[in-house]
C-alpha cells in the first residue's frame, strides 16, 4: 500500500458517500429528476460482484476485505434505492445510453484477452473492462441534459480523482516493486481518459462558482 | 501459478 492508492481508495469512498448524500437530498424534492444514471450504478454493482468472487478465498488484509464488502454492499444498496425507493425521481428517458453494448463488449474482450482462462479470472477481467466504461451512461446523460447539479459534479470529480491517482500508484509500484499488470493499466488509462472533458469543465467552471454547463 | 492469488488492488 502506498499513499497514492490509499488516497485513491478514500476518494472512491467519498464518491459513494456524496452519491448517498445526493440521494437523501433528492428524496426531499421527490418528482424531480435525480440526474444520476441508474445504468452506471447498475454497471458498478456488476463490476464489484464479478471482481470480488475471491472475497472468501483470497485474504489480503482486513483493509482489503472490508473495502470489498463495502463496495459490494453500497453499490447494491444504491441500485436498490434507485430501483425501488426513489423510482419516481429516476427518469429513464434521459438514461438512454445503450449499456448492453458495453456489457457485451467487455464480456467478449474478457473471453479473448485475459491472464488465464478460468471462470474466476475471466470474471475478474470482465469487471476490469466493464469498470473502464461504466461511467459512460452517466457522462452521456450529462451531455444530453447539458448541465449538472454541483453535487453531481463533485461525485464525478471524486470518481475521476480516484482513477487518476491509481495511474500514479501504478507508476510508483512499477519503480518500487516492479509491479506490472497490463490489463489493469490499459483499462485504467482508458477509464481515466474518459474524465478529461469533464475535468476541464469542472476546473474552469464549477470551481469558480459557475454552473456546470456544456458549451 | 494462480494469477488471482497476488491481486491486492481493489
Amino acid at each position: 500500500m502506498n499513499l497514492f492508492r490509499l488516497v485513491a481508495d478514500l476518494m472512491h469512498l467519498v464518491s459513494i458517500f456524496i452519491l448517498l448524500l445526493k440521494m437523501q437530498k433528492t428524496r426531499s424534492v421527490a418528482g424531480r429528476c435525480s440526474r444520476i444514471s441508474f445504468k452506471t450504478q447498475a454497471l458498478y454493482a456488476t463490476v464489484f460482484l464479478t471482481r470480488y468472487t475471491d472475497l472468501f478465498a483470497n485474504f489480503q488484509s482486513l483493509y482489503n476485505t472490508t473495502m470489498k464488502v463495502f463496495f459490494i454492499a453500497s453499490s447494491l444498496y444504491i441500485v436498490f434505492l434507485m430501483k425501488f425507493k426513489f423510482k419516481a425521481t429516476n427518469d429513464p428517458r434521459l438514461d438512454t445510453f445503450k449499456a448492453q453494448y458495453v456489457v457485451g463488449g467487455a464480456a467478449a474482450l474478457a473471453l479473448i484477452v485475459n491472464y488465464a482462462f478460468t471462470v474466476q479470472e475471466v470474471l475478474w477481467t470482465f469487471s476490469i473492462y466493464l469498470e473502464a466504461v461504466a461511467i459512460l451512461p452517466q457522462l452521456f446523460m450529462l451531455t444530453k441534459t447539458g448541465e449538472a447539479e454541483v453535487i453531481t459534479t463533485h461525485y464525478l470529480f471524486a470518481l475521476g480523482t480516484y482513477r487518476g491517482l491509481y495511474l500514479v500508484n501504478w507508476i510508483y509500484r512499477y519503480w518500487t516493486e516492479y509491479y506490472v499488470d497490463w490489463i489493469v493499466w490499459i483499462a485504467g488509462a482508458v477509464q481515466t481518459g474518459l474524465y478529461c472533458d469533464f475535468f476541464y469543465i469542472y476546473f474552469t467552471k464549477v470551481l469558480k462558482g459557475a454552473k456546470f454547463e456544456l458549451p | 501459478q494462480d494469477p488471482h492469488a497476488k491481486k491486492d488492488e481493489l
